[in-house]
């Protein structure tokens, strides 16, 4: 798969998930 | 015509070297195998390897006593609620945790041996309408119960002697949880399946529910078995019990999916499909498991199917023996050993 079949990709998606979500 | 390239292709060769028969366990007892497992177990200064056997009514845990012999040394009796499956708990010994229920799990009880006198002990962890439950690294159990009103997803974290240590809750998603996987090398995550066929990411730490994501139509009523992170991607490995063919893919058993955590947009990576011969609609897989890259499954012909999910093959077939069909089929703490149970109780070890 590519980047543009999935977006944008972040090697940091669990912090950056963890800092946007309600806590 | 990708898609295509991904049917396994099956060699003679391959399904007799793939398992090998190491050794056999026959239960004198009639009762009606429902589980078998393999667990870590200590005693007099020595840990083995042990394999734990479920019947509805009685487990028994069994130590190898000599090459191809096996001795049965604790047998728990349960009560009237009969015992519907085997938790495994990694990382842990001399622990065995049971679901009982009737149609659902309606609770958890951890068996041991007491240290101080030897006798069998059983206490319960958790009491509910259970959908699902899994056993996680650091003596860790999570579980999806329903009441009238509400989901209650929990973390009970249990001390080395078995005994309830915390507690906590994730945050429920409005749809039922059916499934749990941790994620790999990623010891905070976890992920959930649920009715709506969608996946759900948890900070186990926080109890925050970070993503869900759909799975999509084509293939409904997903139960997640393990997942794992790379490259900033979350690649999910997926069952389809009740997977229809199609003419793209075959008849997927299992799949592995890319999510983007981030944009919550997937992609398949790959199909591991029923063996040809043994598509179609009469040959849906009726329970599996999953360890390292291997997948195992019994298919309702009573076979005993196994996958490599890297390369979406099937490695390995075990047809029913003369004495029935297969019913279970585990993987022990690795995939280098399968335990394949039939409903007599009888129990094979094979090397993988």
């Amino acid at each position: 798969c590519s980047e543009s079949d999935l977006g944008p990709i972040s090697l940091n998606w669990f912090e950056e998930l963890s800092a946007e979500a309600p806590p | 015509g990708v898609a295509e390239d991904l049917i396994p292709v099956l060699l003679d060769g391959v399904r007799e070297e793939s398992l090998q028969l190491v050794s056999k366990i026959k239960d004198s007892c009639s009762c009606c195998a429902v589980d078998v497992g393999a667990v870590w177990w200590e005693a007099a200064g020595s840990r083995e390897l042990c394999v734990v056997t479920a019947g509805e009514s009685a487990v028994s845990l069994w130590r190898p006593l000599a090459p191809d012999h096996w001795g049965k040394v604790h047998t728990w009796q349960l009560g009237e609620v009969p015992v519907i499956q085997i938790i495994p708990l990694p990382d842990t010994c001399n622990l065995v945790c049971i679901a009982l229920g009737d149609l659902e799990i309606g609770e958890i009880r951890l068996l041991q041996v007491s240290s101080e006198n030897d006798s069998l002990k059983q206490s319960l962890v958790k009491t509910g309408n259970i959908k699902a439950v899994l056993g996680l690294k650091d003596r860790r159990l999570v579980s999806s119960s329903r009441t009238a009103h509400e989901q209650q997803v929990e973390i009970t974290s249990l001390s080395e002697t078995g005994r309830i240590k915390d507690g906590w809750t994730l945050m429920p998603p409005e749809e039922t949880v059916l499934a749990f996987a941790e994620v790999e090398g990623m010891g905070d995550a976890l992920v959930g399946t649920t009715t709506v066929n969608s996946i759900v990411i948890w900070n186990l730490k926080t109890g925050q529910l970070l993503k869900k994501m759909r799975v999509g139509y084509s293939y409904p009523a997903s139960i997640c078995h393990q997942a794992y992170s790379d490259s900033g991607l979350l690649f999910v490995v997926l069952s389809h019990p009740h997977a229809k063919e199609s003419e793209s893919c075959g008849n997927p058993a299992f799949r592995v999916v890319a999510f983007n955590p981030r944009t919550a947009r997937s992609t398949g990576v790959m199909f591991s499909s029923l063996p040809p011969g043994l598509t179609g609609r009469q040959v849906p897989y009726l329970e599996g498991d999953v360890k390292d890259t291997s997948a195992a499954a019994v298919l309702t012909s009573g076979t005993i199917a196994v996958w490599d999910l890297l390369l979406g093959h099937c490695t390995a077939l075990l047809p029913p023996g003369p004495a029935g069909s297969w019913a279970l089929a585990r993987w022990a703490t690795n995939s280098t050993c399968l335990l394949a149970g039939q409903r007599d109780g009888t129990v094979c070890l094979y090397r993988y």
